[in-house]
């Protein structure tokens, strides 16, 4: 573990936590792709399945606990319990076009052609395009509600951090993990759009909209 | 160098 990875950890929690009081507290998901959230939990939900084979440490079970848990409660918060907040005439992206050529993929590419290993990479590959309904759904809409661009800022930064920790981790331990890094790559890439959005904007205290 | 993959990760 280093400064990068624990930093990278944190900021997740931190988007993850945004997400859920935003929608808690405004008893609203207004701007807020469920499709997103749906392709997030099942990354969790099929990433962290060695919760209940291995133990690594207490800190990585209760993350793993805490992810799959808010992004559970999450998508019932958006579907079901805020229903009727829900703006399904804008969170149109056809996922389909993700998870069929990321689920061929993960066949295809992976570290070791075993269940786990082939669901591992599954998740790793989803990870990196889950976003795209939410982005997508700004761009329909033209605009998003400031707290829902912290949260996209701080999900945008932890997978950077963790291409940092990588950077980290191959010069000073000669490890790396080219999937992980090449689909976290993509990852951040997909968000740098939006960070140029959110320092020029929201930063300087203006609403992020987009010229529609 | 090695490539695998770390569980540890999140």
């Amino acid at each position: 573990m280093n400064i990068f990875r624990l930093a990278g950890d944190v900021s997740h929690l931190v988007a993850i936590i945004i997400l859920l009081l935003k929608i808690w507290k405004t008893r609203s998901c207004a701007g807020i792709s469920g499709k997103s959230q749906i392709l997030f939990a099942s990354v969790f939900v099929t990433r962290y399945l060695d919760l209940f084979t291995i133990f690594i440490s207490l800190y990585n079970s209760s993350m793993k606990i805490i992810y799959i848990s808010c992004s559970i409660a999450t998508v019932y918060l958006v579907y079901f319990k805020f229903k009727a907040t829900y703006d399904g005439n804008h969170d149109t992206f056809r996922v389909e076009f993700l998870v069929v050529p990321v689920g061929g993929l993960s066949f295809l590419v992976n570290h070791d052609f075993s269940p786990m290993e082939i669901l591992w990479t599954f998740s790793i590959y989803l990870e990196s395009v889950a976003i795209l309904p939410q982005l997508f759904m700004i761009s329909k809409t033209g605009e998003a509600e400031t707290i829902t661009t912290h949260y996209l800022f701080f999900l945008g930064l932890y997978r950077g951090l963790y291409l940092i920790n990588w950077i980290w981790r191959y010069y000073f331990e000669g490890f790396f993990d080219l999937i992980a890094i090449v689909a976290g790559l993509v990852q951040t890439v997909l968000y740098c759009d939006f960070f140029y959005l959110y320092v020029t904007k929201v930063l300087k205290g203006k609403k992020l909209s987009l010229p529609a | 160098t090695s490539e695998e993959r770390d569980k540890d990760e999140l």
